[in-house]
């Protein structure tokens, strides 16, 4: 899963 | 979401706000760094490029908006309005911060999570914002009667990097596989930058004195 780039942070 | 990140949200949010304030109602920006808006401003841009197409929470979508449009409303009072303008110190506000945003900009593409236009930027704007405080604290030095709110202003800028250490610190304890060097260095640098406001600003507060910072 590309879980790098969902960026959850601000 | 944790209380760190939260908190650091919210300090990020007030010194957003303490800055927009401040400008808006007595219509001056004197102390403040055109060149570090203008960063920040870019960092915002480069950062929230998924804004409509990576939707995380209507949270995270309404933060990004507030930050967008309170960067870049500042940097529109302090170069158009016509009072706020007149009371820009450009002389003292001298550092070439174009000088930092390309070497941030190799930095992504050099040091990034995937070599994707939206991941450079994201490493850019990380690598930006470490270092956009820069004219700010240099200005900081040459000015001589620092007002409370320009400080305050710096001051919750600085400490909502700290708190997003604690919030790095807590999800990497509670997440598998949560690893994400690149804001930690860079968030790690960008803390140590406000070091020495942070000492002196502390310090004023503590001796109930003006701050000023050696230059």
């Amino acid at each position: 899963a590309n879980e790098e780039d969902d960026h959850d942070e601000l | 979401m944790n209380l760190f990140r939260l908190a650091g949200d919210m300090t990020h949010l007030v010194s957003v706000v303490v800055l927009l304030l401040k400008i808006h109602t007595i219509k001056s920006c004197a102390g403040v760094s055109l060149k570090t808006q203008e960063l920040y401003a870019l960092v915002f841009a480069a950062r929230y490029l998924d804004l409509f197409v990576h939707f995380v929470s209507l949270y995270n979508t309404v933060m990004k908006l507030v930050f967008l449009a309170s960067s870049f409303t500042i940097v529109w009072y302090m170069r158009r309005h016509k009072i706020v303008r007149r009371t820009y110190d450009k002389e003292h506000d001298t550092f070439r911060h174009h000088f930092i945003v390309l070497p941030c900009l190799v930095l992504g593409l050099l040091l990034n999570e995937k070599f994707t236009f939206r991941e450079v930027m994201w490493a850019f704007s990380i690598y930006l914002e470490a270092v956009a405080i820069l004219p700010q604290l240099v200005l900081l030095q040459r000015t001589r009667n620092i007002d409370n709110l320009t400080a305050q202003y710096v001051f919750f800028l600085g400490a909502y990097r700290v708190l997003y250490i604690f919030n790095w610190i807590y999800r990497y304890f509670t997440e598998p596989h949560f690893v994400h060097w690149i804001s930690w260095i860079a968030g790690i640098v960008q803390t140590l930058l406000y070091g020495d406001f942070f000492y002196y600003y502390i310090l004023s507060w503590k001796n109930n004195v003006k701050l000023e910072l050696p230059a």
